[in-house]
């Protein structure tokens, strides 16, 4: 822990704000609703000891460990997202039909260390 | 900037197609989006997903069926003008719905027709006029592949309503999957006449036109259908 800066509780892994928005991407003809929508994303640390609070596995703490031993050879966990949830998107498809339709995996809601 | 515009491209083309689509859309005549969608999306966007059964995540609660794609398909059909109009006939028309577009994984669980009157035919009258709306399979091809009107038809629906009415809906799911499974959609014949009466007061031609300028504002058909991808449902995954 001496060779890295200390984990103060903003670094640690979380979900973070990300907007995105459908006419940076170009798809504002075709896409109705929503413009965009917040996405957010998942970014901090995963740190020895790997608390309750960062959504761990049992093989991240471990992995943590280990790492702690030997930074070199073993990464610490990642930080990613451990519940999503969908969202609905209304548009023209590629016959002019209006379609709407239920989407999974678009929101990150909460991020863990795995 | 050639290789990242390649890159963008091609991730592109991979959410796309993991979103159900095989390009990008370039809507070109769009049609407005049916109030029914919108009424849809907006309660969902209202009831945080979150807080939402997973096992209600994949389906329509409006209609209480199971699926996680409504599409609403424009009618493609033609007016049917024949030479010599059977009497008491207003409209006469062929209604078909492209319906290749669903994809092979979906299984169609509701097909609903709607019927759009214009709200300005109606005119206030001493006298409430009564129509009969049929409509019709086509069952039997003619040559160069054109479905008749006339012969080989069935007998789907027969309603009478009122000029009042502005919307009709008819239950379409069994037809709907039989045109998916046997890959042949010959489209329906949707009929209009004067109804109401007997021989005897049938109305003469002048009095027809006149009586069928109420439903010449025949406005538009469409095709409600909802399906189930279940690979891109959670609750389908799980059980998996």
């Amino acid at each position: 822990s001496a060779q890295h800066p200390p984990v103060t509780p903003s670094n640690l892994c979380k979900p973070r704000r990300l907007y995105i928005s459908f006419s940076d991407v170009g798809w504002e003809n075709w896409i109705i609703a929503p413009q965009g929508y917040m996405a957010n994303y998942c970014l901090g640390e995963c740190p020895f000891p790997l608390t309750a609070e960062l959504n761990s596995t049992n093989h991240a703490i471990l992995q943590t460990m280990v790492h702690s031993l030997d930074p070199e050879g073993t990464p610490q966990p990642c930080c990613v997202p451990v519940r999503l949830s969908p969202i609905s998107i209304l548009y023209y498809d590629n016959n002019d039909n209006v379609v709407l339709r239920h989407y999974e995996d678009m929101v990150v809601d909460e991020c863990g260390c795995r | 900037s050639a290789v990242l515009g390649m890159e963008l491209s091609l991730q592109e083309s991979l959410l796309l197609k993991s979103l159900g689509l095989s390009a990008k859309p370039s809507p070109k005549s769009p049609i407005p989006v049916p109030s029914v969608l919108w009424r849809i999306f907006q309660k969902r966007k209202m009831l945080p997903a979150p807080n939402k059964d997973p096992a209600d995540a994949c389906r329509v609660e409006e209609f209480n069926v199971p699926g996680n794609i409504i599409r609403v398909f424009a009618d493609q059909g033609h007016f049917i003008h024949s030479t010599q109009p059977p009497r008491l006939l207003c409209l006469q028309k062929r209604l078909y719905f492209n319906l290749s577009v669903l994809e092979e994984d979906e299984s169609l669980t509701m097909a609903q027709l709607e019927v759009k009157f214009s709200h300005n035919s109606y005119h206030a009258s001493s006298q409430r006029q009564v129509f009969e709306l049929r409509l019709y399979r086509s069952s039997q091809m003619v040559l160069r592949g054109v479905p008749s009107p006339e012969r080989g038809r069935k007998l789907l629906v027969g309603q009478s309503f009122a000029q009042l009415h502005q919307s009709l809906l008819f239950n379409l799911t069994g037809v709907a999957k039989e045109w998916r499974t046997h890959g042949r959609n010959l489209g329906l014949i949707l009929e209009i006449s004067v109804g109401g009466g007997d021989a005897a007061s049938a109305p003469t031609s002048e009095g027809l036109r006149n009586v069928c300028a109420n439903v010449d504002a025949f406005l538009a058909a469409s095709l409600l259908v909802v399906t189930l991808n279940p690979q891109q449902c959670g609750a389908a995954r799980s059980r998996r």
